[in-house]
């Protein structure tokens, strides 16, 4: 379902040169529960902007159900995107003029569901998430937390087919982490392919393939019993 | 050194009120090393906003070093805040034009210290944080894990008498977490008074003094061996 090639990317800063992904193969089956662990700064949050066809890698191919996505436009790519692809960012990157609701709506609206559903739906996500009582909060009216909740009904409310999670749980407390997690498996368990960057090793041992990044390459890549 | 008494924060969203703090009580020592935790939502972040003189109580006072810093105007309260006060945000607050290294020199140039004494100072505390070779990098150019650090830095760059960090591991690795704490701890033992809001249960056990926050109060503050 996901084939990366040889991906390279490399940023530029001045006359300094920093190779944040250095030839990374990873094939990845649908279905799959992956977690992604390393350390800071080690190409995490890079790797899954390519995945999520946010940013393109300088070498290296990215195969997307047989389709090779590193030629597409960016109107291509967008679409792709909308389609396929759940993202929940590492700073959230919710609309700050929007409410919590209308963050979630949005997506749908994009894809044009009925208002009926999308109401239905909302409903039943914010419930999910303990922030019914949130439902009229803008951004800076909500904890760092319940930002990230948001943005996590944000990403899944279009059922989309992979789901790419950046430290979705880095601002909850232990109880809130594991209601998501538990929401995410459930997500999985009905086929949604999950990929779970993460800083937590409880968090990401519970995935039944286990991938760690070091310096821009992966550095160990294990399926099964941990 | 602070005290809160009867201290509430209440806010307004349309119809709907929230109460953040409700009826909040605190004595903390100069020199102490206190840990904040709670569930997502339960009032933190408002807490340390307060004492960071970042925001008002609705109701309550605030003294601080005996006197009542809820009734200063707000030039007064900045002025407070910069002489004594270092904050590490949940969300860093870095600014985005400039670079880490002139981040962290910032609050050195709003107090005039010297040009060579600054530089020294930016050295070093880069290398104690890992990041020499991104120093000229601006925001959107560095990892999250790499903001939090920057933002770290800042805070205590002008070795305030009272830091107040919320979640300053929550994107950051095993590794990186520890030598953040441990930096942090050094400052501590050198008497600064060390405030942490955390999730992390294995930080928060390491204060002298935990104190646990449930729905806007106070609901445990045990101090000694855990
Ligand atoms: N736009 C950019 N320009 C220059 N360098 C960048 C850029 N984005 C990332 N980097 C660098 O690339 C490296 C990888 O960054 P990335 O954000 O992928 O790390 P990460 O593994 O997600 O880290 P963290 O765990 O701290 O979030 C870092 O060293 C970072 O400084
Ligand atoms: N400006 C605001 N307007 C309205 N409600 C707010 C505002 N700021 C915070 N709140 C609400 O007050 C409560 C406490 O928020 P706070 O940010 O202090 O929580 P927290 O303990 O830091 O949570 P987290 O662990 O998720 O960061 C939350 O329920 C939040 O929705
Ligand atoms: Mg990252
Ligand atoms: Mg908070």
């Amino acid at each position: 379902m996901i084939r990366l090639e040889k991906v390279e990317r490399i940023f530029q800063v001045g006359d300094q040169q920093v190779t944040a992904l250095n030839k990374v193969d990873l094939n990845i089956e649908a279905g799959e529960y992956i977690s992604i662990m390393g350390p800071s700064g080690s190409g995490k949050s890079t790797l899954l902007n390519i995945l999520g066809l946010l940013d393109r890698p300088n070498r290296g191919q990215y195969l997307l159900d047989g389709k090779d996505v590193t030629s597409l436009t960016d109107d291509e790519q967008a679409f792709t995107r909308q389609q396929k692809i759940g993202f929940v960012f590492q700073f959230f990157h919710l609309i700050p003029r929007l409410t919590a609701e209308a963050n979630i709506e949005l997506p749908m609206i994009l894809a044009g569901i009925p208002e009926q559903e999308r109401k239905d739906r909302i409903h039943t996500v914010l419930k999910a998430i303990g922030l019914e009582n949130r439902a009229d909060h803008r951004p800076d009216q909500l904890s760092g937390g319940q930002l990230q909740r948001i943005a996590i009904a944000r990403a899944t409310i279009m059922q989309p087919k992979v789901l790419l999670a950046d430290e979705p749980t880095g601002n909850l407390d232990q109880h809130s982490g594991g209601e998501i997690i538990q929401l995410l498996e459930d997500l999985n368990s009905k086929g949604l392919t999950l990929i779970i960057v993460t800083h937590d090793m409880n968090i990401g041992k519970r995935a039944r393939r286990r991938i760690r990044i070091v310096d821009g390459q992966i550095s160990a890549d294990e399926t099964g019993v941990a």
